[in-house]
């Protein structure tokens, strides 16, 4: 019963619809806390799950979403939306350039706020 | 020793997962490094040395205006109030330090005169500086008296309380051969050299013109007038409150050394540094 319910749970989560999960990004990872002075790292996000027909409201769909999630439930030949970042927030980064001039720079896009199915 | 800002690591799993030719690899490993690039501002990685200084009043300004991080952070107490404006407005900050080969020292009697220039190549040209700031360090002079609260810098009874200092700015825009530069204020200020801090000078006439190429970077010129005795003698020890040169403690320079910041915005997005911590 255990390994059935454990079984279940990972079938659950593979069919999750779709939202936001934890995806902290350290710099030091891709090499870039050489020349990144501040912060180590940030937390971004990314989003994953499905995007079931019917598509439910929080799922935050466009009409083409939602019609195209309608026509994938009568021909699988068309996929399904997709589960992507539909609001995005800023990051400063402080950060040494090739001449080893400071910069403190606003980066757009950077953190996943919200996920919804386009 | 990495080369690009893409990781060697993920380069070679890509090379290898045989999904495209070696020579479409490389290709788009090579155009997705240039739109990394392009993200930064950057024409190469940067592979700063060990003597790289990052100014603290940067690191404030990030704190202050970072919207991943401590948002109690108080905005610096020696940013000038137009600073703070033209922060709100930018997406961009930069600072930079004088090209110290460059520098031309005078000091007459009751005068110090120091000329600076700061190299601002790297702006690029699809940014727009709306302001710029001149911060110069003044060190409290030893055996000045602290103020009382209710003195004002302007006092020119410097005998109880330390001595009162003129620190002029100049921009300047000719520098005719075997001549003194000419140059325009651009600001001015009377401090007391009983205290150390910050000063810090709208220089934003003459950085925007440099950078808008209507006007050619001479450079600036840091004029301090020190208090003097009766009689004309300057005050032992008083030449020194300004730090406009090295000469003075080169262990503190790196930190203490005039620095120029600009305030600017490359019209990508509409989010400008202070603004994107507000949003969150």
């Amino acid at each position: 019963q255990a390994a059935l319910r454990k079984q279940r749970r990972k079938h659950h989560q593979h069919k999750a619809s779709c939202k936001r999960h934890a995806l902290y990004v350290d710099f030091s990872d891709v090499g870039w806390n050489e020349w990144i002075v501040a912060p180590p790292g940030y937390h971004a996000f990314y989003c994953q799950g499905e995007c079931p027909f019917p598509l439910a409201d929080h799922l935050n769909s466009t009409n083409h979403a939602i019609v195209q999630t309608l026509v994938n439930s009568v021909n699988s030949n068309i996929p399904r939306a997709c589960c992507v970042p539909t609001d995005l927030s800023p990051i400063s980064l402080l950060y040494l350039d090739e001449y080893e001039k400071v910069i403190l720079k606003n980066y757009q896009d950077m953190v996943v706020e919200g996920c919804g199915c386009r | 020793g990495a080369t690009a800002l893409i990781p060697e690591v993920g380069r070679r799993k890509y090379s290898e997962s045989g999904k495209q030719t070696p020579e479409r690899s490389e290709s788009f490993l090579h155009d997705f490094e240039l739109r990394l690039l392009t993200m930064f501002g950057l024409r190469r990685r940067p592979t700063p040395s060990k003597q790289a200084v990052v100014p603290q009043y940067m690191v404030d300004l990030y704190r202050m205006h970072s919207a991943n991080g401590d948002h109690s952070a108080k905005r610096p107490k020696s940013m000038g109030r137009h600073a703070e404006r033209a922060a709100s407005k930018a997406n961009t900050i930069r600072s930079f330090h004088h090209e110290e080969s460059m520098e031309a020292l005078s000091r007459l009697k009751g005068k110090t005169t120091q000329q600076f220039f700061f190299n601002l190549t790297s702006i690029p040209d699809e940014e727009l500086i709306t302001s710029a700031e001149l911060r110069v360090y003044r060190d409290q002079v030893m055996g000045a008296a602290t103020p009382p609260p209710n003195a004002t810098t302007n006092s020119t009874n410097g005998s109880a309380a330390g001595g009162v200092h003129r620190i002029n700015i100049y921009e300047i825009f000719g520098a005719p051969q075997g001549r003194e530069p000419l140059a325009r204020l651009l600001d001015t200020r009377l401090v007391r050299d009983s205290l150390s801090r910050w000063e810090s000078f709208d220089v934003s006439p003459a950085v925007s013109q440099w950078t808008s190429g209507r006007g050619r970077n001479h450079g600036f010129m840091v004029e301090v007038h020190h208090p003097q005795e009766e009689g004309g003698e300057e005050r032992a020890g008083r030449s020194g409150h300004v730090r406009v040169s090295r000469s003075l403690d080169r262990d503190s320079w790196p930190q203490a050394r005039p620095l120029l910041v600009t305030y600017g915005h490359d019209g990508r997005g509409g989010d400008s540094v202070l603004h994107a911590r507000e949003k969150r």
